[in-house]
């Protein structure tokens, strides 16, 4: 408008290419902070105080040891952010988890123990069959193999628990670990997943890990 | 909605992917790695405006027709975003807190003729 012309895109059309991808990179950083209502990116992220973490991690385990017996007994040393979840393709029967890893955290931590937690809601006409599949990048390319699979009956609503510790292991090697979990139920059975999308039903891995020891040579 | 083509003059929704490696963003947005932005370009000569699927709804074509017999119709009319979906981020923010967040209309998904 500026420049004169009538529409906002009239202007982008009339910039070189290069000035063209200039302006609209410019564009799309300056919207994204002003939607996130920040003068500048943020600077790099620092890992929390070790005693916020310890804290923040007594209150989680108070507060879940009513629903997880047994979890989070001791402070974890582990280093946030672990992983990351994100919902990957599904049909109306099947959904597919991506649980990513850091990884400097892959490479650093050692992982003692991996469960993952999925949310039934009532079947209402019996037993739910539940196919739970592991798979694994292949050696190339974007195929996968699976690396497990386990056939889960849902009587009634509330979480299940499935140990995919050795999953979990055999991916802090690769150079982008990520697990994919693949959720099936016959058809006509709805979506595998919580309907509501609720954060609290959402899948999630808790892993008990540690810090991988440095192995030191002393000479005399 | 119609997505630009080699040579496209009439308004069409033209692809355009930031990545976020590539600006250097990677380090405070976790997820996703890029941000499909999307921008409308093209020409509206008076008469696609108003044409269905080229317009928003029914009421642009009516404003159109209003439009086409008073003298405003000599400023002809823009190509725009008709419709747009959210753009989820996942992010550190200033206290290195991880934020997940919806931005509304952050993504173009088809263009039309005001």
């Amino acid at each position: 408008a500026a420049q004169g012309w009538p529409c906002p895109a009239c202007g982008v059309a009339a910039l070189s290419p290069g000035a063209q991808r200039d302006a609209l990179l410019a564009l799309a950083k300056q919207n994204i902070l002003a939607k996130l209502r920040l003068p500048a990116r943020p600077s790099a992220p620092r890992p929390p105080a070790r005693g916020a973490l310890l804290t923040a991690l007594r209150r989680m385990r108070a507060q879940r040891s009513a629903a997880f017996p047994g979890m989070l007994r001791s402070p974890l040393p582990f280093t946030p952010p672990l992983l990351v979840l994100r919902a990957g393709s599904s049909t109306s029967h099947s959904a597919r988890l991506h649980f990513r890893f850091s990884q400097e955290v892959a490479g650093s931590t050692e992982i003692l123990r991996a469960t993952l937690y999925l949310w039934w809601a009532a079947p209402g006409r019996g037993a739910r069959p539940v196919t739970v599949r592991l798979l694994q990048p292949g050696p190339a390319g974007p195929d996968v193999t699976v690396a497990s699979e386990t056939r889960l009956e849902a009587q009634s609503s509330g979480w299940t628990t499935l140990d995919v510790g050795a999953a979990v292991r055999s991916l802090f090697g690769q150079d982008a670990p990520r697990l994919t979990v693949e959720l099936e139920v016959p058809e006509g059975w709805g979506s595998p997943l919580p309907s509501n999308h609720s954060d609290s039903h959402w899948p999630f891995v808790v892993a008990r890990a540690r810090a991988r020891k440095s192995h030191r040579l002393h000479r005399r | 909605g119609v997505d630009c083509g080699a040579g496209s003059r009439m308004c069409c929704r033209q692809e355009f992917f930031v990545d976020f490696k590539e600006i250097g963003w990677e380090d405070w947005i976790i997820q996703p790695e890029g941000y499909h932005m999307n921008y409308c370009a093209g020409l509206c000569p008076l008469h696609v405006a108003g044409i269905p699927g080229l317009a928003a709804s029914f009421h642009t074509a009516v404003l159109n027709r209003v439009k086409a017999a008073s003298a405003a119709a000599a400023v002809g009319s823009c190509c725009v975003p008709t419709q747009r979906r959210p753009l989820s981020l996942l992010y550190y923010d200033r206290d290195s807190n991880i934020v997940k967040t919806d931005i509304p209309d952050m993504i173009v998904d088809s263009c039309g003729c005001t």
